[in-house]
């Protein structure tokens, strides 16, 4: 199957919001979510990735934008205590860069020549989140310009 | 702006694979998925949440097929001995469900309705992972019908 790389995208309008431990059972994701739509807030990535405990907790991580990271603080830590959670971590250091495509799946270079971009340009990848039309990326907020590029330059050989 | 969920999608031949404790530094993604690229395994989702420890490492989290896992433990095996990682989970009790439309962005409640119609039916979240047209969700695979009915009740009501 082919797969065209259309281009790679960038978002420095990003918080990242990470609430620790919690309870990993049906209903909290909702929860969570819930309350944040419940105020027009727009989320964009939701990662999960596993249990990282032998207790039944998990991390839940979300971006929002910077603009609304006042209101979904308030909003969370309530949650969080509600919740009885490990803690609330909020990163504004953050900006986001996406491989944008079709047909991802069946191509199993692409994640990697993105990521090897990156590694290239000694740039850390703090969270990864996959679709079948993107590969997205949370990287330090004041190397986004040479991610692009370095990204850009892999696919595109300009 | 509008929201158009066009349908939900299920995939049941997903096995879960989790690399623990991988060191949170540049290239590491790539080593991953290169050689994963080089014996021509397709990977799905890749999850990569935040750092869960006061070290420097962090949970590497990826889907692949049935099919491909004997040869997928091989190669994660010898990168997990190579990096020095906590270890290694392998789960083929999952399958992924998915709400895909267009313009998730802008929608809040789109992902909240979702995990809330999995919460009704008593299903657990094990891995989020979400891109601008996508909610992508693995549960424990014999959800699956359950989980996709409800998905599909909750946003047409048939
Ligand atoms: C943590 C959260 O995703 C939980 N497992 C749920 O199903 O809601
Ligand atoms: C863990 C892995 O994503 C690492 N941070 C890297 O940049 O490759």
């Amino acid at each position: 199957k082919e797969f065209i790389i259309r281009g790679v995208t960038h978002d420095d309008n990003v918080t990242k919001i990470a609430i620790l431990g919690v309870p990993d059972q049906p209903g909290i994701a909702y929860k969570i979510f819930s309350a944040l739509a419940k105020a027009n807030i727009d989320v964009d990535m939701i990662v999960q990735s596993i249990r990282n405990s032998d207790q039944n907790v998990i991390d839940m991580v979300f971006t929002v934008t910077k603009t609304d990271l006042h209101q979904v603080k308030a909003i969370i830590d309530d949650i969080g205590k509600e919740m009885e959670t490990l803690g609330v971590i909020v990163d504004d250091n953050v900006a986001k860069v996406s491989a944008v495509g079709a047909g991802m799946l069946g191509n199993p270079g692409i994640a990697a020549n993105m990521f090897g971009a990156l590694a290239k340009a000694g740039i850390n990848i703090e969270v990864i989140s996959t679709s079948e039309i993107s590969i997205s990326c949370l990287i330090q907020a004041d190397k986004v310009t040479e991610a692009v590029n370095a990204i850009h330059q892999c696919f595109f050989k300009d």
